[in-house]
């Protein structure tokens, strides 16, 4: 996956 | 973590905390849609279900946990203990033509069809237009209590410094997501004539009051 599914902000 | 982005959140939990005090302290919710405050609810329980399971920083846990207590201690106080004082003849938008489209859109429109992902997306879909019922609300009794215009002007600074944090990221990390930016967009743009009017008004000492 991509890194944008983890998505690091609130 | 850029200035933009800690200034949003901080913004976001100053909104959140303004409200709940404001609540508290007056023992009153009149002027509040519980509506708005139900689908702020949602949002974070959708959105922060990885809650436990994917942890980022002791920031990002800690600050979803206490988003998630203040929005719910919020409907409680709403809908429980200050309901005699909660304006439900005013409070009437329609919520099911949120989360429905929402719903509809998260499952067409997102990054990755798996149901937490699928469940993030309704949850930034749904944040966009979740303001529409107290928005709806203030121009409907056609005023708002100054704390109320205090809390609004946090909630809709959070998404704009939002956006700018996503400008940032853009440009220093070649970072951006198309569904949290034009979400956050159409968020924000919910919130222009009332910026117009807070900035106008209620920071000159007036009433927030809309043109009848």
């Amino acid at each position: 996956h991509d890194k944008r599914l983890f998505h690091d902000e609130l | 973590m850029n200035v933009f982005r800690f200034l949003g959140d901080l913004s976001h939990l100053v909104a959140i905390v303004i409200l709940l005090l404001k609540i508290w302290k007056t023992r009153s919710c009149s002027g509040i849609s519980g509506r708005s405050q139900i689908l702020f609810a949602i949002v974070f329980t959708t959105r922060y279900l990885d809650l436990f399971s994917n942890f980022i920083s002791v920031y990002n846990t800690s600050m979803k946990i206490v988003y998630i207590t203040c929005s719910y201690a919020t409907v409680y106080l709403i809908y429980g203990k200050f309901k005699a004082t909660y304006d439900f003849n005013h409070d009437t938008f329609r919520i099911e033509f949120l989360l429905v489209p929402s719903a509809i859109l998260a499952f067409l429109v997102n990054h990755d069809f798996s149901p937490l992902e699928i469940l993030w997306t309704f949850s930034i879909y749904l944040e966009s237009v979740a303001i529409l019922p107290q928005l709806f609300l203030v121009s409907k009794t056609g005023e708002a209590e100054t704390i109320t215009s205090h809390y609004l002007f946090a909630l809709g600074s959070y998404r704009l410094l939002y956006l700018l944090n996503w400008l940032w990221r853009y440009f220093s990390q070649g970072f951006y997501d198309l569904i949290a930016l034009l979400s956050g967009i159409l968020q924000t743009v919910l919130y222009c004539d009332f910026f117009y009017l807070y900035i106008s008004k209620v920071l000159k000492g007036k009433k927030l009051s809309l043109p009848a």
